[in-house]
């Protein structure tokens, strides 16, 4: 993380800002939701309260712009520069501006910026960060679309705020995230200034538990999806991945998040495409491209643009034949083929996966190809099924891969 | 000389806005550092963002140069 040159800081608790106008993207309602929700992500892990006003002059002034709009950093039409914000300090100190030439959403799709997402970036900036570059962390300077449902602060951002403003007074009982901003909650529109921080949430909230991570030869043990990734096999489940690997003898226990920050928990389906050095993961209706560690540009994407109906609103896994250079898809009891070079399903699909895969007459969690075989995950079993002579080779627990 | 296309003239374009803006980059007078100082900055942004730091402006360093962002500098004179 980073401060401004001598770290100007607010010198009090109570901070007080104001919507001075609104964008006509999106519902004033959701607006004002994505500002205190951005601004509770940094009041549940420092002393500060943030106070709305809606008349005079508060410390933080929020404002839509476009082109030049009274300070020396006119913006630059659509993309480019998304928004700014000044230091803690009188007059335009702690003001943050957004450009209102972007198209401003409360969703994490393709086709516009998520205000809770810049905004809590922004807001950073208003109480004295200036930017990282840890990839993933809040203050890193180029946007990346997240999913906000749950979204956690990332540590690099609560060591930058706590060196300006040290910790919450007690600490939050339940751990630092922000609500969905997508989900409706009455905004009080009452004239009285809103207080937002930790303190007054609800309190009927259990603290989360966070999932503990299954046991390795756990014998119910299932997967979400499973992926090679040059020459290694990745298994997926919730927020944690096995990692096993011909460099090293044992299997290695990640997180999602510490290969990928900004992408979700919980993936649907993931396979590689080893000649292109590509892995493409699969969340609800959207998929995102990998190389190694580094996330494509440009994506989530939306499923349809691989050529899925409208009817498909997720997949369940997903494979890429090196053999034959066809990806299968499958949802529920059946599979399409996608064309990797023409980039297009092929014509025929969907059909049956009993109809192709014999044996394998029920939905599939992941698929693995290994060795020629493709092995089908459902549940805790999976089915090594010997492609070329279509034909069921055996039966075994879904973590037989690891030395169980 | 090689003749330089227009999209690297462009591309440079952007390169010099982009390190004016969040890198602190002055255009010098002075030919005999100009390209210097312009390489200097590349390699800082580079450094940043965790790139190979070679100083010229390869597609990777465009490809970040072009990604959406906040109008906040990276460094501060």
């Amino acid at each position: 993380y980073s401060t401004f040159p001598l770290s100007p800081r607010w010198k009090k608790e109570d901070v007080t800002y104001r919507i001075l106008n609104y964008t006509p993207d999106m519902l004033q309602s959701d607006v004002e939701e994505a500002i205190a929700k951005a601004l509770q992500l940094w009041s549940s892990v420092t002393p500060l309260r943030f106070t709305r006003l809606y008349t005079g002059q508060a410390d933080i002034m929020i404002s839509f712009a476009a082109g030049y709009h009274g300070d020396f950093y006119s913006f630059d039409g659509p993309g480019g520069t998304l928004a700014h914000a000044y230091p803690p300090g009188n007059g335009i100190g702690g003001d943050a501006h957004f450009d209102e030439d972007e198209n401003w959403t409360k969703f994490t799709t393709y086709n516009g910026y998520n205000l809770f997402l810049v905004a809590a970036h922004e807001l950073g900036h208003s109480l004295g960060l200036g930017h990282s570059d840890v990839f993933g962390a809040l203050m890193y300077p180029i946007y990346m679309a997240k999913d906000t449902r749950d979204y956690r602060l990332p540590q690099d951002d609560i060591d930058g705020i706590q060196a300006l403003y040290g910790p919450p007074r007690e600490s939050p009982a339940l751990p630092t995230k922000a609500f969905a901003p997508q989900e409706p909650t009455e905004m009080t529109s009452a004239e009285a200034p809103t207080e937002v921080s930790p303190r007054e949430e609800p309190t009927e909230m259990t603290p989360s538990k966070t999932p503990t991570r299954p046991e390795d030869c756990d014998p119910h043990l299932t997967f979400d999806a499973i992926t090679t990734l040059r020459g290694e096999i990745l298994f997926f489940k919730g927020s944690y991945v096995w990692r096993k690997s011909p460099y090293f003898s044992d299997i290695e226990h990640d997180t999602i998040s510490s290969f990928w920050p900004p992408l979700a928990a919980g993936f649907d389906a993931a396979y590689e495409v080893d000649r292109k050095d590509r892995v493409v993961f699969f969340k609800d209706g959207q998929y995102w491209a990998v190389s190694g560690y580094r996330i494509e540009p440009g994506f989530p994407k939306p499923i349809q643009n691989l050529g899925f109906p409208t009817s498909v609103g997720k997949i369940d896994a997903a494979v890429h034949d090196q053999i034959t250079k066809k990806t299968y898809f499958f949802v529920g009891n059946k599979y399409w083929s996608f064309n990797e070079n023409t980039q297009s399903m092929e014509r025929g699909y969907p059909r049956k996966i009993a109809a192709d895969f014999q044996g394998i007459g029920h939905t599939v969690d992941a698929v693995l190809q290994k060795n020629g075989h493709f092995y089908f995950f459902h549940g805790s079993n999976q089915y090594e099924v010997d492609i070329k002579n279509k034909k069921l080779i055996r039966i075994m627990k879904s973590n037989s891969w690891f030395n169980c | 000389f090689p003749v330089v296309s227009e999209k690297e003239k462009e591309d440079m374009q952007l390169a010099k806005k982009y390190l004016q803006s969040f890198y602190d980059f002055k255009e010098e007078k002075n030919s005999l550092f100009k390209t210097k100082n312009l390489a200097n900055k590349i390699r800082e942004m580079q450094s940043f963002f965790g790139l190979e730091v070679t100083g010229e402006l390869n597609p990777e360093t465009l490809d970040i140069m072009k990604q959406p962002r906040c109008g906040i500098p990276d460094v501060r004179s």
